[in-house]
């Protein structure tokens, strides 16, 4: 019915909103009913990092673009957790910086959420409470090995 | 629902019986490149019923059996379980008073292909309605794969809605 | 000419070999000729890691696709530098073990050929003869700063 | 011929007018997310004359000018251009006697576009021609843009062969 996914839209544009904040320092983001009839209409994100005059979201950054998305996959989470959220290789495109601020939020939501990510980046192995490492002992054979944190945080550590 | 193992075993490169304990949040993979980590995902998107290979990397259904390596044969048969804790209650029925729920896909070479639940057969559906209406149905935004992170703020108006219905 | 373009890909393949062995410590890859009359038919490329079996290119990883493209790329420029050549964030998906060999092979060509890169990756900032620094000292207008290098390779270096 | 420095002004994020010179090679550009690095090979595959505004990441040519930002007012054209070291002679004729080539491009508002090449306005096909069979041409395997290096290896088979026949 309109009226439960009308509730439905503010509360995800409250959450994205102050994800964004907290991601960009700043900004304004917004999911709204595009044109057509609001029984059925698609929805449109805007999304504008602090101090930016950009129009459309193509002209957003690679790194931009994936904190906004991270921003809107997190403020749907929180509306409706599902059991688990799995992010592979999500900090890819980010800067030391935002990998700080993605994994400070993400320490938060995991209060409520089990999270299981894929990494390269040191910055976010320092977010995991349990660390799984997979690797070919044998070529072409995966296998689960424990990890030696100390060997991977060290600044020659391999992931 | 709090997933506490994976099970994998002649799934991609998961050749032999692989276990992962999940024990504490947030649990990170590491490893080099090529290794098997997005292999993971993909089997727990398995499990859960998804029907394209294409979105499991391969091309036909098949591809996801265990083609071995150079030193070791092809597999017969793919099979992937999820451990599920439900001591909270959460599950939805006739589920709802397992402490445990046992989630299995199996898949063999001659295309036989199974989905239980507590070792019980069960149809992809059932598997379907123990998730329903979270983030694991059909729009899933639960699952972001490797990649596909800047594309979502790209998705279609119409998709954007979807994934808002699924979690309404 | 057919003759011309035989031998193009002879040396093509030479390089590409060269390069993916290289890169992966093993393996073999080539482009070949598709169905068709030779004077106009398609390549296919064809790329195996060390102690895999894998039958087509899509059930590579994010990692190893990024590596067989690295290898292509550099195949073809060896064959005819052009001026500069210009990779943005190549290194995204790639591990520290890999973005060391990457970094041995780039400094290799950039005997013969001009490079501009950018990245976020501390292990490929090593490989810099020169680097630029920007930034945005006024929010949404980009300015060319000096780049701290002593702070940027520092652990909380951000990049 | 050697990129000796990178010249912008009211292209994209670069209101104000920018030099970069290229002194050491290998180059590598540093800098937070969102700061205008990519916004520098873009500059660059303008100048050589690329056509498309989506190629660029905008919707009409005009959004490469400047826009400005929330305190800062838009420009009214984007000039960018790029200084080549050509003191080993390579360039083709009719440059190759000058020890410098400079090739620039601009765009106004009203939608005034031209380039020039050692300040001596020219047509596109000019600039194509300075570069024409280097990987700089229209198959450009020496420009490999954020997000795309997964994707080479995805290419049609006609689309790897154009590649190696620009190379030939
Ligand atoms: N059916 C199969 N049998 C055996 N191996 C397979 C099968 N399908 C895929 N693979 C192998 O799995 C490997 C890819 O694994 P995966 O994508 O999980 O790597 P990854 O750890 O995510 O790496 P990256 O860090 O590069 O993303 C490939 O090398 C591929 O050959
Ligand atoms: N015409 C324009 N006028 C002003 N700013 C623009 C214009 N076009 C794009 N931008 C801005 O440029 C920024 C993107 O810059 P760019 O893509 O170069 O970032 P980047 O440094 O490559 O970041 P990342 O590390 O995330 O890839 C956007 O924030 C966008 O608003
Ligand atoms: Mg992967
Ligand atoms: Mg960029």
């Amino acid at each position: 019915t309109l009226e439960r996914f009308q509730r439905t839209l503010e509360q995800v544009n409250r959450g994205l909103q102050k994800y964004f904040v907290e991601l960009f320092g700043g900004g304004v983001a917004a999911l709204a009913a595009g044109a057509g009839d609001p029984l059925d209409a698609g929805l449109v994100l805007r999304a504008q990092p602090p101090g930016k005059r950009n129009s459309t979201l193509q002209q957003l950054s690679g790194g931009e673009k994936a904190l906004t998305a991270i921003a809107l996959v997190f403020a749907i989470f929180a509306l409706n957790p599902a059991p688990f959220c799995i992010l592979d290789e999500v900090d890819a495109p980010l800067d030391d910086a935002n990998i700080e601020r993605f994994c400070r939020l993400l320490r938060e939501l995991a209060k409520e959420t089990q999270f299981l990510l894929i990494s390269h980046r040191q910055l976010t192995l320092q977010v995991a409470e349990q660390l799984v490492g997979v690797t070919m002992i044998e070529p072409g054979i995966s296998s689960i090995v424990p990890v030696d944190v100390a060997a991977l945080l060290a600044e020659d550590g391999v992931t | 629902m709090r997933l506490s193992a994976i099970h994998l075993h002649g799934f991609k490169s998961f050749r032999n019986a692989t276990r992962i304990d999940v024990q504490r949040n947030p649990l990170v993979i590491v490893g080099p490149n090529g290794c098997g980590k997005s292999n993971i995902i993909d089997a727990i998107r398995w499990v859960l019923g998804e029907s394209s290979a294409r979105q499991l990397r391969g091309g036909a259904m098949a591809d996801v059996i265990s083609n071995g390596s150079t030193s070791r044969g092809a597999a017969q048969q793919a099979v992937v379980e999820l451990l599920f804790d439900n001591s909270t209650g959460k599950a939805p029925a006739p589920w709802t008073a397992s402490a445990e729920i046992r989630v299995q896909r199996r898949l063999s070479r001659d295309g036989d292909s199974q989905y239980r639940i507590n070792d019980a057969r069960c149809r992809r559906r059932d598997v379907g309605d123990l998730f329903l209406g979270t983030g694991l149905g059909a729009s899933s935004y639960a699952i972001i794969e490797q990649g596909t992170i800047g594309r979502i703020i790209e998705s279609r108006p119409e998709d954007l809605r979807a994934m808002l219905e699924e979690a309404g």
